[in-house]
């Protein structure tokens, strides 16, 4: 699975996921890529998130609309949303895999709960950075 | 300049570290690269976060060791099924596609959904009869097939086990039930 999620110059978040699914899959399984609010979501108000990892806990656990209702409904920040999500919530379900999120205010979380997540990310300070393990 | 971000993934898991071979983990490194390159300069040069979404997820499509587009894994029949989506912000509007075969980049097709089919979500044949209607390329297996994928599915093609992207262990199909 890949994903990007980016905040434009004009305050605009978008999101993008794209698969091919697990190996030896059958009849005709989809997992939360395509799944808008389980594996994409983007709201201008909260956050746009990009979800890689065993698809069917992402998609009972609506996970990338529940990261912006708890922003939205709760007042979380992005960190707490995301790290309650993936280090809490899908951990006590056994759901394997990570995300990418950025707020409307570019910052920035890669939280994952499995040994690793190929990932990059840069806004327009900072340097880009790369990186495949913890 | 106004502050802009761009993140991308290239999926979850990873093989055991010392399974890791430097060579293969810069190709890695460079495939996030060019990916994350491409979004950041659209958007330095004050384009849209759709338009370098839509392209650094094509570049990652493109690239071979990801299972996306080029790299994607084969299910059990030995065909590959791909599903992407897409989400602008700003309108809410969203765009998803799943189960289609012969699609270069399927990132693309489901910007198209969004944007020229009046749905939000199509599946199999028919998305693909929307995506040649789009002119949007297309490929034969041969396109898709890699060495690495198809070992991959070799070792499990005969159980009821599958794999997520980057692993060496095998799930059961049971599991998701919790």
């Amino acid at each position: 699975t890949v994903g990007c999620v980016a905040l434009d110059q004009y305050g605009n978040l978008a999101a993008a996921t794209s698969t091919g699914g697990m190996t030896n899959k059958r009849f005709g399984r989809v997992g939360d890529s395509s799944i808008i609010g389980a594996g994409t979501y983007a709201n201008n108000n909260t956050c746009a998130i990009s979800c890689t990892g065993h698809g069917e806990y992402f998609i009972r656990a609506v996970v990338a609309y529940d990261i912006s209702c708890l922003m939205e409904y709760k007042g979380l920040s992005l960190k707490e949303a995301c790290d309650f999500v993936v280090k809490e919530k899908l951990v006590k379900m056994g759901g394997e895999g990570g995300l990418i999120a950025i707020d409307s205010y570019g910052n920035i979380e890669l939280p994952f709960n499995s040994a690793g997540m190929y990932r990059a990310w840069k806004n327009s300070d900072t340097e880009l950075q790369i990186r495949i393990y913890e | 300049m106004k502050k802009y971000a761009i993140a991308i993934h290239g999926g979850a898991g990873t093989i055991l570290r010392h399974l890791m071979f430097t060579e293969k983990e810069n190709m890695y490194k460079q495939g996030l690269q060019d990916a994350i390159t491409i979004g950041e300069q659209i958007l330095k040069m004050g384009g849209s976060s759709l338009d370098a979404v839509e392209s650094s997820v094509s570049s990652l499509e493109n690239f071979p060791l990801f299972n996306a587009g080029k790299g994607a894994v084969f299910t059990n029949k030995g065909t590959h099924e791909m599903d992407a989506s897409i989400m602008d912000g700003l309108t809410l509007e969203a765009g998803a596609v799943c189960g289609v075969s012969n699609i270069k980049n399927p990132v693309q097709l489901a910007r198209l959904i969004k944007e020229k089919s009046g749905h939000v979500f199509l599946s199999g044949p028919d998305a693909e009869a929307f995506a040649h209607k789009m002119s949007l390329p297309t490929a034969g297996p041969e396109y898709f097939y890699t060495q690495e994928r198809f070992n991959q599915w070799q070792e499990v093609k005969e159980t009821d086990s599958y794999q997520l992207d980057h692993t060496d262990k095998k799930e059961n199909s049971e599991k998701k039930f919790g």
